[in-house]
């Protein structure tokens, strides 16, 4: 059997192990676990790198302690903007998105760009017409947005506000 | 941001990544995740890159580019690639900085100057490794 293999990257926000409890490293750790698997199985059933990439991917942005899709961290207006690509090493095609809401799996919209649309970055609002068009899974503001991330979030405006005014 | 690398029993690489920014950023702000050469690049005849850490310094480095450009031109792994790009001019590329490889050859790399990267990684029916932290 060839070689084939997976890396995978969850970006979590918290960078202090003082301030991850027990119970959120070891949900991080299973998130990273079932990613992992999600794209590998893929790999050993001899599927492609493409399809194992956007399911370990889906398996993180649907998971609510990493930042992508469930779990983005919110913009100053305490809205989730979501920003994804994918690209196929074998043929240099690639797709790419960026501020968009609602897409349940912004890295499924990236391949539906790559592969349904003769562009390769669709942005904002383009991005999200894209996908109800193509009958991507759309979801409710409520369903990215977490506690945690909320709770960062009234923080950074809270210091915004003690911050002297920089600005017209 | 989250994302992955993978390469195929074809010999075929791919990388996808994803984020949802940074806290309380400017609406409209577009960091490295999406823009391809900068925090995502794969090719088949060097290796597929993906990265995360402060978006704007990947971005102005463009950091996977030059993750492919080592392992294509200068023959690197992707490991010793990666390791190079972490310190590219870093006087001026100063930040967090991650990135996850795989070569043509199935080498895989992890590397990062920061602790915001838990990662994971399997090769064909080795045991996988998981880390949350960078030291483990």
């Amino acid at each position: 059997m060839k070689t084939y293999a997976i890396v995978i990257h969850g970006g979590a926000v918290t960078m202090d192990p003082s301030k991850l409890s027990p119970e959120e490293e070891a949900a991080q750790r299973h998130g990273l676990q079932e990613s992992l698997q999600a794209g590998w199985e893929i790999l050993h059933r001899g599927g492609s790198a493409l399809d194992a990439v956007e399911a370990a991917v889906q398996s993180l942005e649907n998971n609510e302690h990493f930042n992508a899709g469930r779990g983005s961290s919110l913009n100053m207006q305490g809205e989730v903007q979501m920003d994804a690509a994918i690209m196929d090493g074998r043929t240099l095609n690639a797709g790419a998105v960026n501020s968009v809401r609602y897409v349940k799996n912004p890295v499924s919209l990236a391949r539906m760009v790559m592969e349904k649309s003769e562009h390769v970055y669709i942005a904002g609002d383009g991005a999200t017409e894209f996908a109800l068009q193509h009958g991507l899974t759309m979801e409710a503001v409520h369903y990215f947005e977490t506690e945690k991330a909320r709770k960062e979030w009234l923080e950074i405006i809270q210091e915004e506000e003690k911050q002297p005014q920089e600005h017209d | 941001t989250v994302g992955a690398v993978a390469l195929d029993q074809e010999g075929n690489l791919a990388v996808a990544t994803s984020t949802g920014g940074i806290e309380g950023q400017q609406k409209g702000r577009v960091g490295d995740s999406p823009v391809l050469g900068g925090g995502t690049y794969a090719a088949n005849e060097a290796c597929a890159v993906s990265c995360t850490g402060d978006g704007e310094v990947i971005l102005r480095g463009a950091l996977a580019h030059e993750v492919y450009a080592l392992v294509k031109y200068k023959g690197l792994t992707a490991s010793e690639a990666c390791r190079e790009a972490l310190h590219l001019r870093a006087e001026d590329l100063k930040g967090d900085k991650g990135f996850i490889a795989i070569d043509k050859d199935g080498n895989v790399a992890v590397e990062s100057n920061t602790n915001i990267m838990r990662c994971a990684y399997r090769i064909g029916d080795e045991q996988p490794f998981v880390a949350v932290w960078r030291e483990e």
